[in-house]
């Protein structure tokens, strides 16, 4: 089972058309292998995306470096799906 | 039985398949289950048709869970069901429409990727298919469809999340309900259900052009979105695809519109809490209720314009 321990999920906030196009950039890079929720469009519409632990720090270094604006939206998304299974086994029990 | 079912957690694959047909054990007189085709990797795909009777009638189509791993899409499916069954003699609007069409549901759209998303991968979107020449599994089925398939707005690369499959059609997934729409005829609405981003979309997505029916679902979609907020205050846009999000080619609405449904539309379900795919199993609920008010409007709409 894969595991998303320490990945995080961030909302990047593109202020303009140039902004989209750096996210777009980061897009393009295979090996910080990132999953985009919501994918960069055009300003004004959230950006999600999964970044996978080994990658948090550069992409948040690139996301600061062009003063584009982001938060952390999951701050762990394992600790989500633990949560989630933990939740689905509790109910599946007490149903038997 | 269906009445003891939690609604409110997700399940997995073959919980919903037991919950499909004990459904169907209960109300003999309304739901029966069509077995459409099989995955790539041999499960079964199943539609439930709600039907008071009669032959030749036109239909409303609902699907969920083409991507897998919106999961909140699958568990509403479940909960549209058992809605559809315990108010089809109460709520006159469902009992109107359900006199003069018959509904169709498709619950697990991708039952591969949904095992999947379960066992191994929770954040698996695809098919489960095999490309020749790559090591990279599946396609799209949101692009996968013969509407502008392989203009932008969908990857060529087999590794990327938005493939759109070695051509039109190769998701077997797909072809099912293409053959299906295509074998039953008549029908006249056609809802595919995803999630996340609080949206009612209708065509186009590959291409700029409004729609020849723009304004009136323009107005329907406006409709649908006002039941829908009325409930819990969610707040929807609505609009084109390729106007409201982005260019997306292939995609199921612009094939089914192709084909002469008028009414095709698609949504993304909400996330109210900055969850995205990891949605709370305490909100499956309220956004199936929600999402089911403006379902009702739009097949309701369908039901009193037949064309």
């Amino acid at each position: 089972t894969e595991i998303f321990v320490g990945h995080q999920v961030l909302r990047i906030s593109a202020a303009d058309e140039a902004q989209v196009q750096k996210v777009k950039e980061l897009e393009s890079l295979e090996h910080l292998q990132l999953d985009f929720w919501r994918d960069p469009v055009r300003p004004g519409l959230p950006i999600d995306v999964r970044v996978p632990f080994p990658s948090v720090q550069s992409v948040k270094v690139f996301l600061e470096s062009h003063d584009i604006s982001y938060e952390i939206m999951i701050e762990d998304v394992q600790s989500l799906l633990d949560e989630e299974q933990k939740q689905m086994s509790a109910l599946r029990a007490r149903a038997l | 039985t269906t009445d003891t079912f939690n609604y409110a957690t997700y399940h997995t694959l073959d919980e919903i398949y037991e919950f499909i047909d004990q459904l169907v054990t209960e109300n003999q007189h309304l739901v029966s289950k069509i077995q459409i085709g099989n995955t790539y990797e041999g499960r079964p795909i199943y539609v439930l048709k709600f039907s008071t009777g009669g032959t030749d009638r036109p239909a409303a189509w609902i699907d969920t869970g083409i991507h897998s791993r919106e999961w909140v899409t699958q568990a509403s499916g479940v909960w549209f069901a058992k809605k559809i069954t315990t108010d089809y003699e109460k709520d006159p609007t469902l009992k109107a429409i359900l006199e003069k069409m018959d509904i169709f549901l498709e619950i697990v759209t991708n039952p591969d990727g949904f095992v999947y998303t379960h066992k191994t991968n929770r954040m698996w979107r695809k098919t489960r298919s095999r490309t020749q020449g790559s090591l990279c599994v599946g396609a799209d089925p949101n692009r996968n469809w013969d509407a502008g398939f392989g203009l932008s707005g969908a990857s060529s690369n087999p590794c990327s999340d938005t493939y759109h499959g070695k051509s039109a059609n190769s998701e077997v997934e797909v072809k099912a309900i293409v053959d299906f729409v295509k074998t039953h005829g008549k029908i006249k609405a056609f809802i595919s259900i995803h999630s996340y981003s609080q949206l009612l979309l209708y065509p186009y997505g590959y291409k700029s052009d409004a729609v020849p029916n723009k304004e009136e679902l323009d107005k329907l979609a406006k409709s649908a979105v006002t039941a829908l907020t009325s409930l819990y205050g969610t707040k929807y846009k609505y609009g084109s695809i390729i106007d409201t999000i982005y260019q997306a080619s292939g995609n199921t609405i612009d094939w089914t519109y192709s084909q002469g449904i008028k009414y095709s539309f698609t949504f993304e379900l909400r996330d109210t809490g900055l969850r995205g795919f990891l949605l709370p199993a305490s909100q499956i609920i309220p956004t199936a209720e929600e999402t089911w008010l403006a379902l009702l409007t739009i097949i309701d709409h369908a039901s009193k314009n037949l064309y």
